[in-house]
């Protein structure tokens, strides 16, 4: 099963 | 204050198609270096970054830097009464309430003229990463759009494999499974239909569809489309224009 991510993790200021 | 005439209404009623079902609101900042956005969508999965460079307007005029609060969606109806041939000229005042739209003809025996309200968008400005990716995918945007709108019919989700034999996208879902392979092509007399790939290692990544699907409302825009990825980062999707690009980041699906 997979979870979508958020840019949050991934970009600084999300 | 900033004035920026463009030759062609069309490149800015395309790239208002291609963004208006993922973002509601966004700055539209100018500069000097031209007009740039940069917005995320409501649920923070995807990014929209638009650069309307300088040179691809003329003329262009921007004595400091003005971000435009815009309501896409109004923006794209006044754009509506602009012909695709139709020159555009924006302009706004230093610290604006409104910014001027005005459409002429190409023989000039018609004048619109346009002002729409602006309102204040308090917008943070993300700090991207710069990334060496480890697949650069380049492919015919309307090869991608097919292959997108195709597996979207089957899953929800699609699996995008960059290995040296080539891409592969693949989905499964309740009815079935499918795919799709690309191998690298060259097409000297068309280069936007070849499919190129550049890979330093695979990359295996997995994507929500719904959101591919709708950044393949860029495809008016460009004849190619470049896929950058590396694993477990987002997705880079970008339409080059003339004087410009659209690029939209996709967060990847990640396993629980």
């Amino acid at each position: 099963k997979s979870k979508q991510s958020s840019l949050s993790s991934f970009f600084s200021g999300a | 204050m900033l004035e920026a005439r463009l030759a062609q209404a069309a490149v800015l009623k395309k790239t208002l198609d291609a963004i208006k079902e993922l973002v509601t609101d966004a700055n539209f900042d100018c500069s000097d270096g031209g007009i740039s956005l940069q917005a995320m969508d409501n649920s923070h999965v995807a990014l929209v970054s638009l650069l309307l460079r300088a040179d691809g307007f003329e003329p262009y005029r921007c004595d400091r830097n003005l971000a435009l609060g815009i309501n896409l969606n109004s923006l794209s109806k006044v754009l509506r009464s602009a012909q695709n041939e139709d020159i555009i000229t924006l302009k706004a005042a230093d610290d604006p309430d409104n910014l001027s739209l005005t459409f002429e003809s190409q023989n000039q025996d018609r004048i619109s003229e346009y002002e729409m309200k602006l309102m204040d968008i308090d917008q943070e400005h993300l700090g991207i990463p710069e990334t060496a990716y480890a697949a650069v995918i380049t492919m015919p945007a309307a090869e991608f759009q097919r292959i997108c709108r195709d597996l979207s019919g089957i899953s929800e989700s699609v699996t995008i494999d960059a290995s040296k034999d080539g891409v592969k996208f693949a989905s499964a879902g309740d009815i079935g499974n499918g795919s799709v392979t690309l191998k690298q092509t060259h097409n000297p007399e068309e280069p936007a239909l070849s499919t190129s790939i550049e890979l330093s290692e695979s990359v295996t990544l997995t994507f929500s569809l719904k959101y591919l699907v709708n950044f393949t409302k860029a495809t008016p825009l460009a004849g190619a489309v470049t896929l950058q990825m590396s694993n477990d980062v987002p997705l880079l999707v970008e339409y080059k224009m003339e004087g410009g690009y659209l690029r939209y980041y996709l967060a990847p699906k990640i396993q629980d």
